[in-house]
């Protein structure tokens, strides 16, 4: 109890803790909803994991999916920023990470983006982030 | 309850 965000993150995302990730991804999840800030925090620690090398930024996807689904409109607020949205770009754009950055991490990346413009059609942002890269030809549709 | 919103952020990465 009283685990520290990072904590509970770096648990799930170890690559030693493969069996029970899950338990600790919803360990992060419960903290972020226990915190004030805790979806301000969990964005920039997860923003840091997914500028990680492949395993742990893909687990920090995962991670990511689960706390969009947990976590509720705070979280929500949180990714529907360009804050947030521009550092997935720079991970899927070759002007900025994309081409040192592995196909899974990108593809994930690009699928998580288009299922929330589905999901949250009035998050202009979101759309703006996507369409930025489909413009630049990255979206395989 | 006391919500902080911080509406502050970046223009958008071309």
């Amino acid at each position: 109890e009283g685990e520290s965000l990072e904590s509970w993150l770096n648990k799930a995302t170890h690559p030693t803790n493969r069996q029970e990730d899950w338990e600790y991804i919803i360990g992060f999840c419960d903290q972020i909803n226990k915190e004030l800030e805790g979806p301000q925090i969990a964005v920039r620690l997860l923003v840091h994991k997914i500028h990680s090398q492949e395993w742990e930024a893909l687990q920090a996807l995962t991670v990511l999916e689960a706390c969009m689904k947990n976590c509720g409109r705070r979280f929500h607020n949180e990714i529907a920023r360009y804050r947030f949205l521009n550092e997935l770009i720079k991970v899927v754009s070759p002007k900025y990470m994309g081409d040192s950055v592995s196909e899974k991490v990108k593809n994930k990346i690009i699928e998580m983006l288009y299922s929330w413009t589905v999901a949250f059609p009035n998050e202009a942002k979101i759309a703006d982030a996507y369409q930025t890269l489909k413009r630049q030809g990255l979206v395989m549709s | 309850n006391y919500d902080f919103h911080d509406d502050s952020d970046e223009d958008l990465l071309e």
